[in-house]
């Protein structure tokens, strides 16, 4: 679940 | 992790169209629903904002589970 949250992050930081 | 104080300068029409652009990414969009709301909310979006985002990312997959009010 971590690996997940830490690509949500990735994901997100991303398209800001 | 340090909550990064940048993230209330963000207008939040900005952030989000970034949690739709978010919701959109396949790999989240079939992550469950309550995992994708877990993760808006620490990002500092609202339940309105997140509901918001959820519509414009598109239609809810399975309409049932659209509560809520109209």
């Amino acid at each position: 679940f971590a690996s997940q949250e830490k690509f949500f992050q990735e994901l997100f930081d991303s398209e800001l | 992790t340090s909550p990064l104080d940048m993230e209330h300068a963000i207008p939040r029409e900005q952030l989000i169209s970034t949690a739709v652009k978010f919701l959109q990414n396949p790999r989240v969009h079939q992550s469950p629903l309550a995992t994708k709301k877990l993760f808006l909310k620490k990002k500092g979006l609202t339940d309105e904002e997140i509901e918001l985002a959820l519509q414009q990312s598109g239609p809810a997959p399975d309409e049932s589970q659209s509560s809520g009010p109209s």
